[in-house]
């Protein structure tokens, strides 16, 4: 059965893309067989792995836009057990496209119905934003992965986030639940980040996960080598981070 | 004569909002008059400063949606020199309410000529997207004011952005010029942010400020106080930094 996981949080740079190619990344490494995929039209974990997004052709935007467009046919490999479904600029332009089609919320899902490519996870990044684009990860997951930045005033998005989780589950999607947050950019030494930290254990509890994801140059250096923290830094807490991450995620179910 | 500056860079948590509160807020010390207007939905700028965006009316979504809307009917005061649209969660609504209106790109521009609320300064905060917000904000404006993370990786979406202000330059605002670059989150004691900065140098050459804002804890929680960082922690280096930015930005026109 296939584990589909949205990592979704509408505020930008808390860490989603970096969430999903070291996740995925730290799974593929335990023989899991993982897919990435893309819907960010800035397509920043595409081109962190080593892709063009102004070039590509089959890509999400095609699997959104088209009928009969199969998830096999998009699919590039990255890595051992892990695949990519690239983003695209073009996908600046799905909301407009997409407004007046009837199944407008579900094109990624039914894509993925439609496939017979086996997968253990598939990982979704999304946009910063809680439009078509988040809303077809929202509903093609079953769990949603919630990355929050150990800053004060984090906590502000969570809120509207959790609603529209919420109104997606009662209106598009029953299935959608939340796995888990994952606490991102911690500052080692910060009392700042110590009390957000402290704040996310208390509001989530058993749902913060107990790995957490320090503020470090190896992260942001990775994706200018097109590889996960992980290749570009093993011995690095973010690693090690992310590899305990990904035991807790396997476990989580 | 109004200088209209929107504050813009498309990828998310890249400083946009504490710019535009801190050097409205450096800009009002200096005696200037000071617009702050809030177009994300997301509205960190209005909640920062201390409004609620989930149950204010008179706000930047009126002034997008409704004709005959003044600017001073909308306008709240938030210090002295310094006054603020606010944003509203309503604001997401935008994409879709504009989409058939002939001049959808041009409202924020013709409530601005319409009023005749004296300010020397008005600083326009923006989503992380290329979308009808921003487009709002860009045609608005005179001069783009961008902020650019000491990041690897965040030179990427300036590329993109670029390209869009080439092509609102050509097409709608002939106006906009491209005022300079603010380098941000620089962490003292990082090569990664030294690299970094010293490639903006390179890349943007008199455009890069000789400002830049530095990581600081008091910069992220200023706007729990609903404060700028310059009445939060006025001997932080980033107020410094912010009050020369004032003078930068005073100079360069
Ligand atoms: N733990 C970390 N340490 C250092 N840098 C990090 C860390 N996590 C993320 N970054 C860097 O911070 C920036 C933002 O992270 P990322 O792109 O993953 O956030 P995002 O939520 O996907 O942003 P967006 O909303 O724009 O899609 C990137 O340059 C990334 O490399
Ligand atoms: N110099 C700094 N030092 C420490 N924290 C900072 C600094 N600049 C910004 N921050 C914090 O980083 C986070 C992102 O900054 P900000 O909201 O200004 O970026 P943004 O580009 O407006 O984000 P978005 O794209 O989501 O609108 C905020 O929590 C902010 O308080
Ligand atoms: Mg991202
Ligand atoms: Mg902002």
């Amino acid at each position: 059965m296939t584990r589909v996981i949205v990592v979704a949080n509408q505020k930008g740079g808390v860490g989603k893309t970096t969430l999903v190619v070291n996740l995925g990344a730290a799974l593929a490494e335990l023989g899991q067989k993982v897919i990435l995929a893309d819907l960010d039209p800035q397509s920043a974990l595409t081109a962190g792995l080593g892709f063009d997004p102004y070039t590509l052709t089959r890509t999400a935007y095609t699997l959104l836009t088209r009928d009969h467009v199969s998830l096999a046919s998009v699919l590039r490999p990255i890595g051992d057990n892990l695949v990519l479904v690239p983003g695209s600029v073009d996908l600046a332009a799905v909301e407009y496209q997409l407004a007046d089609a009837p199944d407008h919320a579900f094109r990624l899902r039914n894509a993925f119905f439609r496939s017979r490519v086996p997968a253990d996870f598939i990982l979704i990044d999304t946009p910063p934003s809680l439009g078509m684009l988040t809303v077809n990860g929202l509903v093609a997951a079953t769990e949603l992965l919630l990355p929050v930045q150990c800053q004060y005033l984090a906590m502000r998005g969570v809120r509207g986030l959790l609603e529209s989780i919420w109104l997606i589950h009662e209106r598009l999607n029953p299935d959608l639940n939340l796995l888990g947050v994952v606490a991102t950019m911690y500052k080692t030494g910060s009392d700042h980040s110590r009390e957000v930290l402290d704040e996310l254990r208390e509001v989530f509890e058993q749902k913060l996960f107990d790995s957490v994801i320090q503020d470090e140059d190896a992260v942001a250096k990775a994706p200018v080598a097109c590889k996960s923290v992980l290749a570009y830094s093993p011995r690095s807490s973010a690693a090690a981070a992310f590899r305990r991450l990904a035991q807790e995620v396997l476990h989580a179910q």
